[in-house]
């Protein structure tokens, strides 16, 4: 099964004295990068599969020879999430898992791609939370997309309009699950967020 | 009228309409008024020629020149506001841009800074530098982590266990920031954390400074042999790298920050990990 052993290789390769200081030469930079990227490859597998077991043996209606499939997003942070920015639905929901692997209750406001403007997020409770959708700025959407398309040689097929942020709070060493799906056309939804721009300065 | 308050929660930032800048950060829970500026810059390469043979590389620290950055206002002041966070969207130039974030139950603002490709065009390499300017008489000293680990004390212009000359004013008192940085007068602290290793000093009593990104043109000819100008290549091309980063800014009272600064230190450096998968509507998992 997977296991940790490539990213513990990589890890320990880039304890190397020019690796730490940031004097490698650039074929070298680049291999620790591949290294690593291969480790986390490898060590992602083997979160998917330990949460998929925390969550199918806490679930009534687990089935044989179910597996749910998670999945991460590290381009994150150029606003690239393809799970979050798939259109959602009243009847299909994105289930978020946040693991917390410090040892005290943590506060955290989580932030994630999407594509529109009317979702609603859910606790493991059912109970709605509060949410704010934030507009993606010009600038992160063109670096996201032109970082996107040179790492899959197209542009990305969906085209995220908001942040969706919503408060979790993760207990010690464990994880919180939220349900992130399309409100309907009445219902409760996300507060989408208000935008001044300072026209003039001197 | 004059100014532009952000935030909701007990940390307000105060921005002035007329010239789009910070101007104070302000928690009213713990009563911390302070005026602050924020600002970028840079120091040219030491291009290794002339009188000074040794040049700017990945080693060696050697700036030549410093040069504040204007902004350019290509893209006005955007401010974002809602019930959990807040946002001020700045385009400094053409290559930097940055997010201050202030949210309602936190007490520190995060500042996520995007920087890149440093223009090298004009033949001179750049290490690009923020300041955060206060008023607080902080006497020639600061405070860097070492290695995540004490906040060791540093004096500039002087060493505790010999006698500094000193040659390279900006270099000689520049310190690797790993957790971060903080400086105090007698009432209160700055403390600013980081999300990745950077450098770092307080070059001017009252401000705090950290060395971003940079982009050189000569190899300091100390080991690597090899100049410092990573690019990333595209399908039409390559350019320099563009990084992005935060760091995150709190002032308190005098002896009251240390806390602060080990727990978000710490969820810094452990942030929490997002899953994703998919369930019918009725299918509760």
């Amino acid at each position: 099964g997977p296991n940790t052993n490539k990213l513990a290789d990589a890890l320990a390769i880039a304890q190397h004295h020019d690796a730490v200081s940031g004097t490698e030469r650039q074929h070298v930079a680049s291999d620790y990068a591949l290294r690593l990227s291969i480790g986390y490859m490898e060590a992602e597998r083997l979160v998917a599969s330990s949460l998929a077991f925390l969550a199918e043996s806490g679930s009534s209606i687990r089935q044989e020879n179910t597996v749910t499939n998670f999945q991460q997003c590290p381009l994150l942070n150029i606003s690239y999430c393809p799970p979050s920015e798939a259109i959602l639905s009243d009847k299909k929901s994105l289930v978020v898992v946040v693991y917390n692997p410090l040892g005290w209750k943590r506060e955290e406001v989580i932030r994630i791609p999407v594509s529109s403007e009317k979702v609603v997020v859910q606790d493991s409770s059912g109970r709605e939370i509060e949410s704010q959708l934030l507009p993606i700025s010009n600038t992160t959407f063109n670096m996201r997309n032109k970082y996107v398309k040179a790492y899959l040689g197209k542009f990305p097929r969906e085209t995220p309009r908001y942040w969706l942020a919503f408060s979790a709070s993760i207990p010690p060493l464990g994880f919180s699950t939220f349900m992130v799906s399309g409100a309907r056309q009445t219902g409760p939804s996300s507060t989408i967020s208000l935008v001044h721009t300072l026209e003039e300065v001197t | 009228n004059k100014t532009i308050e952000v935030g909701q929660g007990s940390l307000k930032l105060l921005y002035s309409s007329d010239e789009g800048k910070l101007t104070h950060y302000v928690n009213t829970r713990s009563l911390v008024t302070t005026a602050v500026e924020q600002s970028y810059g840079y120091y040219s390469g030491n291009d290794g020629t002339d009188k000074d043979p040794q040049a700017s590389g990945a080693y060696v620290f050697r700036p030549n020149g410093t040069f504040p950055i204007k902004s350019e206002n290509q893209v006005p002041l955007t401010f974002v506001r809602g019930p959990l966070l807040d946002e001020v969207r700045q385009q400094i130039n053409p290559w930097i841009s940055q997010i201050t974030r202030i949210y309602k139950g936190k007490e520190h603002a995060e500042v996520e800074f995007t920087i890149g490709p440093i223009p090298v065009d004009d033949g001179i390499g750049k290490e690009i530098t923020t300041q955060i300017t206060t008023t607080m008489k902080t006497n020639n000293t600061f405070y860097t982590d070492s290695n995540g680990r004490d906040f060791i004390k540093r004096i500039r212009d002087f060493r505790t266990d010999w006698d500094l000359e000193v040659n390279q004013p900006v270099a000689g008192n520049y310190y690797p920031i790993n957790l971060g940085i903080y400086m105090q007068d007698n009432s209160s602290e700055l403390s600013v954390l980081v999300d990745r290793s950077v450098g770092g000093s307080s070059l001017v009593d009252g401000q705090i400074e950290l060395m971003l990104h940079r982009r050189l043109l000569h190899d300091d000819s100390r080991g690597v042999g090899e100049v410092l100008n990573e690019t990333v290549c595209f399908l039409n091309g390559c350019e320099g790298l563009t990084i992005q980063g935060k760091y995150f800014v709190r002032i308190d009272h005098l002896g009251e920050g240390a806390k602060w600064r080990r727990t978000v230190g710490q969820e810094i450096y452990s942030p929490v990990l997002l899953a994703f998968t998919e369930q019918d509507g009725s299918n509760w998992m």
